[in-house]
């Protein structure tokens, strides 16, 4: 099954 | 200071229903270009970017940048004791400890004032990246929210397909399988019927139904819904609000088979 990936990756710290 | 009166609580109360079961404690960042929020469900999964420009407030009145940091259990609390025709202002100091919320009756001379303690919360923010997105929905709220409720009904998953022939929400389950497939349509007279896709390149992403679900607790505040997807990236859902405001969800896709 595919697996959840995070938002982390897509969005750095402004 | 702040102080923010907005004509219909209820839109308010709308908003905070549909962002309290994925985020708890938020900074609602105020300024002198409205109320600002964004934060992240504890799983980094999903992010709720909300914006209430102060073209929604009447008067808006915001003298300097002030971050009320407020529990949204205690808040949807006290937006119960409004009526959904109440007028709501919104008020804080410079510094403040509390967010004063008073709601007025339009027809009656009766008005309810309630404070809520603020709290500090250290809120990491994030850029958000500006994107083309390889495909772009708009669609009736109503109908996104069906869709996915009928969905999760088979499957903890959908993957949403755009291509020539349309848009296809589909998955597979224990029991079997579902999928509904929508195309570009325009109906004159109820133009919120609407079905408008755009498409650069065709998409395929697989999500998580369990968050759109909740993201549709957002349906009541819109006719439309508009989906923005690019291959590999979050999606966004976006419901438009009067005004130029907003309330956006992004959802991290799910990766590999």
């Amino acid at each position: 099954a595919p697996r959840q990936g995070t938002l982390n990756r897509f969005f750095g710290k402004s | 200071m702040l102080e923010a009166r907005l004509e219909q609580a209820n839109l308010f109360k709308k908003v905070v229903d549909a962002i309290k079961d994925l985020v708890q404690d938020c900074n609602f960042d105020c300024n002198d270009s409205g109320i600002a929020l964004q934060a992240m469900d504890n799983s980094h999964v999903a992010l709720v970017s909300m914006m209430l420009r102060s073209e929604s407030f009447a008067p808006f009145r915001c003298d300097r940048n002030i971050a009320l940091g407020i529990n949204l259990t205690s808040l949807t609390k006290v937006l119960k004791c409004a009526q959904s025709d109440d007028i709501l202002t919104l008020k804080a100091e410079d510094a403040p400890d509390v967010v004063e919320l008073v709601f007025e009756s339009a027809e009656s001379d009766r008005i309810s004032e309630y404070s809520i303690k603020l709290m500090d919360i250290d809120q990491e923010h994030l850029g958000i990246p500006e994107t083309d997105y390889g495909a772009t929905i708009s669609m009736p709220a109503a109908e996104f929210q069906r869709i996915c409720r009928d969905l999760i009904a088979l499957s903890e998953s959908v993957s949403i397909e755009c291509s020539k022939e349309g848009v296809k929400f589909a998955c597979q389950g224990d029991i079997g399988s579902g999928a509904v497939t929508l195309r570009q349509h325009t109906n004159v007279d109820k133009p919120e019927m609407n079905v408008e896709i755009n498409m650069s390149e065709p998409v395929s992403l697989t999500f998580s139904l369990k968050y759109l679900v909740n993201f549709c607790k957002a349906s009541g505040l819109s006719n439309q819904v508009r989906l923005c997807l690019s291959n590999e990236v979050p999606l966004l859902v976006e419901y438009s609000l009067a005004n130029n405001s907003h309330l956006r969800f992004y959802l991290a896709p799910k990766i590999g088979d």
